[in-house]
């Protein structure tokens, strides 16, 4: 289902929430989450939107009877561990690499990826300021470096 | 959008919040 303009800033959640599918239906699940909430608060009263949104409801409730014995699912101080172990995973291959001077299109990916998750993290409640900081280094360090290896330079 | 409209949009709107805070719920 196309993705109605008013509700464009969740498109990179359900993206991830798709690539995650099967890697990790934990992850595809809260940023299925985070983009029902956020959705919610953009725009939820116009039909395209309505009906957008109602079916990403049915989406999260058949995967959360599919998930039932998942305890990251069925508990929230599990899950909020699940995604922060998975978010901090991605970002530390990102940093490693980057350390590394190991510049490529799948590490600024993980970045990316790793500050979207933290953004998905924020469903638990409130972020913690060393979230916030590497929620903000991540992004940062995502597009400077895919900035560089666009314009053929190499990242300091 | 006439009230009958009005009234319609906000009684999914609410059936779409309830759904939310009942798979919150059970979080």
């Amino acid at each position: 289902m196309a993705l109605p303009p008013q509700l464009k800033a969740i498109q990179h959640y359900l993206r991830t929430a798709q690539e995650h599918e099967k890697r990790d239906p934990v992850v595809a699940y809260y940023c299925r989450l985070y983009a029902m909430q956020t959705g919610m608060k953009l725009d939820s009263k116009t039909p395209e939107c309505r009906k957008f949104l109602v079916k990403l409801m049915d989406q999260l409730e058949t995967m959360k009877k599919d998930l039932s014995d998942n305890e990251s699912i069925t508990q929230e101080v599990v899950g909020n561990a699940h995604l922060e172990n998975y978010a901090l995973k991605m970002f530390l291959y990102a940093d490693n690499e980057d350390r590394a001077g190991q510049f490529h299109k799948n590490m600024v990916k993980s970045f990316y990826t790793s500050s979207l998750l933290l953004d998905v993290i924020s469903v638990f409640g409130e972020l913690s300021e060393e979230n916030i900081q590497h929620r903000k280094y991540a992004r940062w360090k995502a597009t400077y470096i895919h900035n560089c290896l666009k314009n053929g330079e190499t990242p300091q | 959008m006439g009230s009958v409209g009005t009234s319609v949009a906000s009684a999914e709107q609410d059936e779409l919040s309830q759904r939310l805070s009942r798979l919150r719920d059970q979080i």
